[in-house]
């Protein structure tokens, strides 16, 4: 079963 | 100050629609080129980013970095009182505590006047990369959000597959799966109902269906919209409208098996 990611993961703090 | 007058309220309207089930308390970053929009959802799974860009208002004035800090749930009791078709005048000061919103008929016999108190938004901002995606689709947004509704039946899950024979929604439920694969459109008579796929390599990702449904609320903005994919990225949604604003949605992929 695939487990969701969040965003953190590909978006870094600017 | 800020002064944005916009011909229809229904552009803000059909936004905010679009985006308040996601995100409840944002900042409407205002400045001279427009008025933008960056939140996540509570989960961080899913991102919301808005341009309205000036060139959509008329006239639209804002000579400083102005953030208005709105409740979208209290925005969209205000905006109820406008109609699509009347004139919509935001107004707010430098360091404002409210925002001014004016609807006008378009025959100008009714002006509504409401203030909406504001709030301090400590928001935090993801740099999101500029990225070359592999898959680019073109399709009218109706058909998008018939797919995701109709997968969303059966599963949580969709995986998007796009090759060259076409881009394959597939799922897969306790009670079987499914799937819808779209080929190229070209309908030279109505461009709005073409399918374009743009890809330099093949790309499957699984995505939840409840993010994907919640984004096809902006339907109304655009009649097309554009899925911009990669492996092991975010997936992007893209409503674009007039004036060269947009409004996107960013999804975190599932991944593993």
């Amino acid at each position: 079963k695939s487990s969701q990611t969040t965003l953190g993961k590909f978006f870094g703090k600017p | 100050m800020l002064e944005a007058r916009l011909e229809q309220a229904q552009l803000l309207k059909k936004v905010v629609d679009a985006i308040k089930d996601l995100v409840q308390d944002c900042n409407f970053d205002c400045n001279d080129s427009g008025i933008a929009l960056q939140a996540m959802d509570n989960s961080h799974v899913a991102l919301v980013s808005m341009m309205l860009k000036a060139e959509s208002f008329n006239p639209f004035r804002c000579d400083r970095n102005i953030a208005i800090g709105l409740n979208l749930v209290s925005l969209t009791k205000v905006l109820r009182a406008a109609q699509n078709e009347d004139i919509l005048t935001l107004k707010a000061e430098d360091a404002p505590d409210s925002l001014n919103l004016t609807f006008e008929s378009s025959d100008k016999d009714r002006i509504s006047e409401y203030d909406l108190k504001l709030m301090d938004i400590d928001q935090e901002h993801l740099g999101i990369p500029d990225t070359d995606y592999s898959a680019t689709i073109s399709m009218p947004s109706a058909e998008f959000k018939r797919i995701c509704t109709d997968l969303m039946a059966m599963s949580e899950s969709v995986t998007i597959e796009a090759g060259k024979d076409g881009i394959k929604f597939a799922c897969n439920g306790d009670i079987g799966n499914g799937s819808i694969t779209l080929r190229t459109v070209q309908d030279v008579e109505n461009k709005e109902n073409n399918i374009e796929i743009a890809l330099t390599e093949p790309v499957s990702l699984t995505f939840s269906l409840k993010y994907l449904v919640n984004f096809c609320k902006a339907q109304n903005l655009s009649k097309t919209v554009k899925l911009h994919i990669s492996n092991e990225v975010p997936l992007l949604v893209e409503y674009a409208m007039e004036g060269g604003s947009y409004l996107r949605f960013y999804l975190a992929p599932k991944i593993g098996d």
